[in-house]
This record gives C-alpha cells, structure tokens and sequence, in this order.
C-alpha cells in the first residue's frame, strides 16, 4: 500500500490548490526556510487523522486554514485529500484505492470522507489501527523531534516498543 | 502477555544491534528491560556504543551521535514491523558526511517495503530521490510547489546545504 | 525599579527591531510586556513577522525562521550589553543558504566588540572563521586538535555539508 | 578582553594535553559527528565555573574524565586553564592577563586556581559577576539549544531580559 496523491487546498501557507503526485519509491521535498515544506507533512498527518493542534504546530484547529497573506484574503475552510493504492488490501476493505477527504471550517466544524461518502473521524481511525500508519515517532517524524525518541522515559518507550512489537 | 513481549523485545534488540552497526559503521548497541522480572510492566533502556568508543550513557553521546541512533532505533522498528508510508522531516540534519552517507545506503534498502517522503536539504539525500519536489514562495506567504528533474537538484542544494 | 525596566526594555525593544530586519532582509519584530501596568513582574512577549508574512504566533513559523528569530534576540541582547565573548554551538544548522549569509554578515558586525568561538559544519560560516580548527579522533575515542589554514576549509566541509 | 588560549587535559574525549590560541576575532571549530567539538565548548564553560552537570550533558561530574578508550585507560583527573588579556581592565582587576585554572578528581574533590594562587570557586564566580561570561543563553549557546531562547515561557524570558537591562 502507499500513497499516489496529496491534494491540498487553503493548508496553511498552501491556499491555491496543490497536487503532489507520489512515487512508491523515496520522495523528497526541498525548498528554502518558511516556503511550506513541513507544512506539506502536516497536511498529511492531518488527513489521516491527527487531533493533536501541538503536533500540528497550532494553537488552535484553526491555524490550519489559511489566514492570508500580503495580497491574499484568509480563506473560510480549509480541505485536504489522500489517496492511496490499496490494491495489495492491507487494510481489509474491498477497494483497489482509497481516497481520506478531511475537511474543516473557521467555526469548528468538521467533515471527513472514504471515497467520497461523508463519515466519522472514528471510522477513518479504525481503518488505519494496528498498521501503524499516522502514530508519532513511527510513522511520521516532526522536524526537530528526531532526538525525542531516545529522550522518552524507560516507561514511556515501553510503549513505542509495544507498538511496534 | 508478558512472554509474548519478551519474544518480540528480542526481536527488536536483534534488530537495533544489526541497524545500528550498519548505520555506525561498527560499534554495538543493546537495548534491556530495567526490570526483567517485570516483563508486564518494565521500562525499556537503550545503551549505544559508537565504533572505537565505551559503552557510555546516551546523553554523553554527541548530537550527530544521538541523531543515528534515533534513526537505528526508528529503522529497526520498521524493519521488524514495517509501515507502508513513513515521512521524515529533516531528520539527517545532525549527520556528518559520513554517517549521512549511510543512512542514506540503509534507507534506500527499507524503500522496497516503505514508501518514503522526506524533507532535507541534504545534498546527498536529494541524489536518493526517485521523485523531488521544490516548494517555493515567491508570492509571499503563499507556498507552490514545483516538481524538480534530479540533474537541477544539485542546484537547489546550493539553496541549504 | 520598574522604570529602569521599563527603560531598557525600550532599548532591547528597539535593538531586536533592528536585527530582525537585517536577519530576515525586511519583515518586523516587536517585544511586548504582558502586563504593561506591572513592570516589576511582566513577562515578556515575542512578536515576529517575516518579510511579505502576516504577524503570526511564534509556534507557527517554520524551524529556520524559529531559529533565525531566536539569533535574533540573541543578537539584539549582545548589542545593548555586549559580552566579551560568546560560544555558539552549532546554531547555524537550520538556516537555508540566504539567512545563512545574513547571518554571517551580521556576526562580523558583532565580532568588532565580542570575540566569537562557533562550532558549525556550514561551509559559509567557516570563511568567516579568522581562525579555523579541526577535530579529530584518528584513534578511537580520542580528541585531537589540527589548526587549518583558509583554503583547506572548503575540503573540511566536504566532511559535513 | 578576550580569551587568549584554552588548556585542556584528560577533559572528556580530550586525554592528551590540549592548547587551543585563540583570536580576538571569530574561531570556528569544525570535525565529524563526534569528535569532540562540543567538548571543547563543555571545557570551556566548565572552567569559567559552571556547576550544573545537566548543562555540560553529564550525570554526574566525573562524567567531565576521560573515562578511557580503546588503547587507553582512564584517566583520574581532569584539569583545565583559560587564559584571559585583561588589558582593559573590564573585570576591575589589577592584572594585564588572568589565567583561571579548575581540576576534578574522581573523588569528587575539585581545586580553582586565580593566576597560579588556589581560590575558591566563590571568588571566580564574583570575578565574573555582572559581566553576562558564562551565561547560559548569553555567552553560550549549547548545541539544540537556540530555539530555546523563544520557547522559555513569558515569566522565565524576564528573566533573561533583566540580565541584559
Ligand atoms: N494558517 C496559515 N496561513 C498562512 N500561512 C501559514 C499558516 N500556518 C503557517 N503558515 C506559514 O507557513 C510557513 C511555515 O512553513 P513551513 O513550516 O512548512 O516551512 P518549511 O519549509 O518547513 O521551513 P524550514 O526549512 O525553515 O523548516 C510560515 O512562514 C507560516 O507563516
Ligand atoms: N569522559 C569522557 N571520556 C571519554 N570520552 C568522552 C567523555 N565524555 C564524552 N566523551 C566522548 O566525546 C564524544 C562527544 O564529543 P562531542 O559531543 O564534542 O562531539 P561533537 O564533535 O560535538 O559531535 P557532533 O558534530 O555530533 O555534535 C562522544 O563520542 C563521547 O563518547
Ligand atoms: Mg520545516
Ligand atoms: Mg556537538
């Protein structure tokens, strides 16, 4: 399984519409300071179902539509999609792809799709459980959090262990 | 419960020396319950011991130092139990030429099971690339993205390195 | 007490306007009490906004810009009260190839007044150095110090880069 | 003032006899992961009187002791001298050069000394009073540690600002 696509509208600094095509390979993303590349990892980590606005380096859910910039309005909602190659049915469900649409709003509200069908935030969760797929420290490494996996307690470890055991 | 982690906890020590010794280029590593007559519930220890060095508490590790052995740590749990898709902002910043250079070698033997995204502005990361993109912001505040062939890209490392 | 507080607040205040600007090539910074009516125990708040970027909390700018910011201040301290000197670890890392230049430009502006001991591994900072020194460990888990002349320096960072 | 030169012995990973002459201008320090760069700035800070083993990445003091290499036993000292043009007379002492000396024995047992003459760590610290030397997030900057200058919460910043006003 991997990912083919990220689409991204009003994401943070990303207002236009933005498509990054995926290789199953290794891509890699480069750019000068500030132009938006760790926001791209966001949005990924965001659409897969990330609840933490600490991990997405907000305050509130609301850092994550876009505020404006010099000659930009902010915008009214922000919407991400992933779609993923599922041909080799890892997940269990009966399709070849698998698109995750995530969408918030200035008030707060949220919707999120499978394929297009609206759904729960519990139903994308239980789809990607037991894969790994979105966990902290496995799944995705924040910028400057490297290191945090050795910092962790012996206790604390222990669940990255049984994580991964 | 317990046995069944002790089963796997061996797995991922195996796992950790082998990473780490190819990451380090030599050296050894461990990992050990606190308490292993506590398996329900005992806490994890790492020790590392680079090539040449003592084994010696993590924190007198250097900085490029822990910055390995946080990514062994993290490649022997995907080799164990593998993700499909792992994304990785910046996390060869620390690196030497050297150890880049190996972390490098290693994670192109994880990307036949893993898919991989990473951020870097590592030269040497870059040539690894099977796809690159560059983000830019000419317009100010606003981010575009733009998909790079591989001969540019040692050019855009003159934009970091 | 609170008004000699208040009068050298201004004058930081001021300071890391200015060295924002010169760090960043343009946007602007502000410092603010929490409690202007409590100059005795306010504390101090932080305002940054890169060029062409709206003024956004401090958690939203990106890790170079953090870093870039945090210089910044440093800086801006070091102009009002110099010390007579100052090491810095590593504190170059995160900064792409453009505030990398500024940064180092502005370090010389500094170096008049303090004297300065960096530790980096970019090669930009290193043509800065008057004086440049390498370390080694031939034998294993063994310090050695080799002084390096200028031109040997663009080699070196072909070890770290 | 400036610093003159920096003498090392059996501090850390540096066993052998060390002499580092320094420039009143910029020095910088380069070498491969781990060879002992951020040593030399412990040594330093160390000898300027720092006490806490958390800053100079320890747990312990004797941690600061070459503990042995492969060809190489430990060591069961440590000594380290900073020597300081003083010609300004900045710090208010009558002396053109000052030359602070701090040893460590593995017995826990430590000796300061001033220009040759045994002090006690009370008197190198009052030297340097007010003068910022020595200063964690002032006069040094340890490694990962720059972001912190902005993350300390709007109470400890004060702090830090009541040292430079
Ligand atoms: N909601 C938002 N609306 C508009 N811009 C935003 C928003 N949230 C963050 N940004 C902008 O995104 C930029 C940060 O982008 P990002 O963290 O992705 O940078 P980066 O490319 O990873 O840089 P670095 O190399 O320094 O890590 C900041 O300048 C910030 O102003
Ligand atoms: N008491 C000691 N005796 C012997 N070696 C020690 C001692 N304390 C630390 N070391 C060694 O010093 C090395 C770390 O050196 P240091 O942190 O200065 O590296 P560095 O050059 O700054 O590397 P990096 O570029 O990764 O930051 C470690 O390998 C550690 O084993
Ligand atoms: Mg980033
Ligand atoms: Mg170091």
């Amino acid at each position: 399984m991997y990912i083919k696509r990220l689409e991204m509208y009003g994401f943070k600094s990303f207002v236009d519409r933005t498509t990054l095509e995926l290789t199953p390979g290794i891509t890699v993303v480069v750019g000068p300071n500030g132009c938006g590349k760790s926001n791209i990892a966001d949005a990924l980590r965001w659409v897969l179902g990330e609840q933490s606005v600490r991990l997405l380096r907000g305050t509130r859910m609301d850092d994550l539509i876009f505020n404006g910039a010099a000659s930009r309005k902010p915008l009214g909602f922000t919407e991400v999609s992933v779609t993923m190659d599922h041909s080799d049915g890892s997940l269990g469900l009966d399709y070849r792809e698998i698109t995750v649409t995530r969408r918030l709003y200035r008030d707060g509200t949220s919707e999120y799709l499978l394929n297009r069908q609206t759904c729960r935030l519990k139903e994308i969760l239980e789809m990607f459980m037991d894969t790994g797929i979105g966990k902290e420290a496995y799944s995705f490494i924040g910028q400057g959090r490297i290191e945090e996996i050795l910092n962790s307690r012996p206790e604390e470890r222990r669940l990255i262990f049984e994580e991964a055991a | 419960m317990g046995e069944k982690f002790a089963a796997s906890f061996a797995v991922l020590n195996e796992s950790f020396g082998l990473v780490f010794k190819e990451l380090f280029g030599g050296g050894k590593s461990m990992l050990s319950l606190a308490d292993p007559q506590n398996l329900l519930e005992s806490g994890v220890e790492i020790n590392a011991q680079p090539p040449g060095k003592r084994l010696q508490h993590l924190s007198l590790l250097s900085g490029g130092e822990k910055a390995l052995a946080a990514i062994a740590l993290l490649f022997s749990f995907l080799r164990v139990k593998p993700v499909p898709f792992c994304i990785l902002d910046e996390i060869d910043t620390a690196l030497d030429e050297a150890n880049l250079a190996r972390f490098n070698s290693y994670l192109q033997r994880l990307a036949g099971k893993i898919q991989f995204i990473l951020i870097s502005h590592r030269k040497k990361t870059m040539e690894r690339a099977d796809m690159l993109y560059g983000v830019t912001m000419e317009e100010p505040g606003v981010s575009k993205l733009i998909s790079v062939r591989l001969g540019a890209a040692t050019h855009l490392e003159s934009s970091a390195g």
